[in-house]
């Protein structure tokens, strides 16, 4: 099992990443 | 897909398309945008635009048409979004843009370019630069 990244939010096209926007789900 | 470990690097990074909360995300997703480097949103609608099937990372020239004279205004800008024309930010009320990486000089002539004349965005990607700039050659 490895963690991966999914979007915490929804994220606009041209906005810049930030560490909050991001949560991790096992797959 | 971006796995644990990973995120720190995409810190910062800007987004090239928009994605809804719970959708997995892929270094794809992502592009660095370099202190240097100016981004420019160009207003076109699909069919002067590869029929809209650009994609971030493709290189495009930008041509500008009027009055039955064409000129290259931008040859082999790097694309790094691409607005689908359904709204956010890029997209704006519902048009298509595509969006590019350019110099300050280049942004003028683009922006003076969209204020007249028609714009055509050639995917350029691979290809050798264009060795006839204007057309009629003599215009």
């Amino acid at each position: 099992t490895v963690s991966v990244a999914v979007a915490a939010e929804d994220i606009s096209a041209g906005a810049r990443l930030e560490a909050d926007m991001v949560r991790f789900t096992p797959v | 897909m971006v796995r644990t470990g990973e995120l720190d690097g995409l810190i910062g990074m800007v987004v090239t398309r928009s994605i809804s909360s719970g959708t997995l995300l892929s270094e794809r997703d992502f592009v660095m945008l370099s202190s240097t480097v100016r981004a420019m949103s160009i207003p076109v609608d699909p069919e002067h635009a590869v029929g809209g099937a650009l994609r971030p990372g493709d290189r495009v020239d930008v041509l500008q048409s009027a009055d039955g004279i064409a000129r290259y205004v931008l040859v082999g800008a790097e694309v790094l979004m691409v607005g689908d024309g359904t709204g956010g930010a890029l997209g704006g009320a519902g048009r298509y843009a595509v969006t590019v990486a350019l110099d300050a000089e280049s942004a003028l002539e683009v922006a003076a370019a969209l204020s007249e004349g028609t714009l055509d965005l050639v995917r350029s990607t691979g290809s050798a630069p264009p060795s006839v700039l204007v057309y009629p050659p003599d215009a």
